[in-house]
């Protein structure tokens, strides 16, 4: 499903050049279930927003689902990321002044191609599968910090995407609560959804298939998980 | 030096009435290294914006080195928060458009009483103490959630506070970065600096030296942590 080969992306700042990813090949079949670790600045982040089509690498080919990402244009791009991927962002990405259901609800209203019956009771199921069902009409200043996780996450799931990208999607929760959210994934996953997941922490990427572990925009290490 | 009796603190939105705080009493000594742990939703956040003076309670008593805070005015809250405590933001609360050095030096240039000399010095001395020396430049945007991160708790750490209040400071942080940052939190504690620390993580509140455990804004559980 995702092939990457020697992606490299580098930020240029001033006079100074950060190698982000220096050289990151990676292969995701459908129904995967990879856990990515490493230190802080090691370019998880940077990878997942290639992957998820939301930003272009500066070198090396990615081809997702089999078509070259970087001869796609805008709109193909676009359709890709709405009507393939959900992605939960590291820093949640919530409108403001807008309430969770409404929040949720948004990836529905704006994809092209098949409309769906009942955006808002869709949109609160997910909201339920994440236990925010009493929460659906708080804006993001009225949750905490793990409820408003918990939106960025129904989001993410709300228009039952292929391929879920999360992005150290359980940081802000309390133990049950995550292993509550990595159930959802793994039964996701079972029913045959694709999922890359970013954590820094081993109890976390424990439940995935496979673990790579990244340092200074490489891949330095790769393992199974024995039990799945 | 903090002393809440019976705090309440309740949210009304629409006609849904959120009891975020159920009663909480807890004292906090000098020198004292506390950690809350307890679910999402469980009303840590809004204990922490009380104690931190940034938030007032409906009920109860809130005694601040010996001052009853419901009784200050704006100005001597805003004093008490600008030279004695330290707050590292759930959501970090960095300024956009604006470097970590800067977003770390804004304390000092707000704070009435003793001018320092050299503010730029300081904020660079604490954003090496987090391993951020060759990021200072960067403005948020351009910086990994966990050095984000570091950032919002070097800003904390800047005005030498005498309390440290520190909302999941290492949501974001691989285990490696996590123990420094802790390892420096203990040896400010060491020096008399009192801390109360926010986590979801068991490792993390095991670096405390007394535990209490929140559900539904009450304090369920309250343990002392051997080894401290
Ligand atoms: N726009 C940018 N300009 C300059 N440097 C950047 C930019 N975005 C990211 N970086 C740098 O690229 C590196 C990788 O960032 P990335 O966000 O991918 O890290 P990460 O592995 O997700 O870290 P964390 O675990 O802290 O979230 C970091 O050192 C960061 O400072
Ligand atoms: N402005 C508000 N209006 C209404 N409800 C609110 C408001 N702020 C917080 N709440 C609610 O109060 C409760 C406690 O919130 P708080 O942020 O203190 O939780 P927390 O323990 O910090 O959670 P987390 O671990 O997820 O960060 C939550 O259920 C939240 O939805
Ligand atoms: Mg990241
Ligand atoms: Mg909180």
């Amino acid at each position: 499903t995702i092939q990457l080969k020697n992606i490299k992306k580098t930020f240029h700042l001033g006079g100074e050049t950060v190698h982000a990813l220096d050289g990151i090949s990676l292969t995701v079949d459908r129904g995967d279930f990879l856990a990515i670790i490493g230190t802080s600045g090691s370019g998880k982040s940077t990878l997942m927003n290639i992957i998820g089509c939301l930003d272009q690498a500066d070198h090396g080919e990615y081809f997702l689902e089999g078509l070259r990402v970087s001869q796609m244009d805008k709109n193909a791009l676009a359709d890709i990321r709405n009507q393939r991927i959900g992605f939960v962002f590291q820093g949640y990405n919530l409108l403001a002044r807008t309430t969770a259901l409404e929040n949720v609800q948004l990836p529905l209203l704006y994809r092209r191609g098949k409309p769906i019956n009942h955006p808002a009771k869709k949109a609160k199921e997910v909201l339920d599968m994440v236990g925010l069902a009493k929460r659906i009409h708080h804006e993001p200043n009225q949750l905490s910090g793990g409820q408003q996780q918990r939106v960025a996450i129904a989001r993410a799931l709300v228009t039952d995407p292929a391929i879920i990208l999360a992005d150290e999607p359980t940081g802000n929760l309390d133990s049950r609560t995550t292993e509550e959210i990595l159930s959802l994934f793994q039964k996701l996953n079972d029913e045959g959804i694709t999922i890359v997941l970013v954590t820094h922490e081993m109890d976390v990427a424990e439940h995935a298939k496979r673990v790579i572990d990244m340092r200074d925009g490489r891949i330095i290490n790769n393992y199974e998980i024995a039990h799945r």
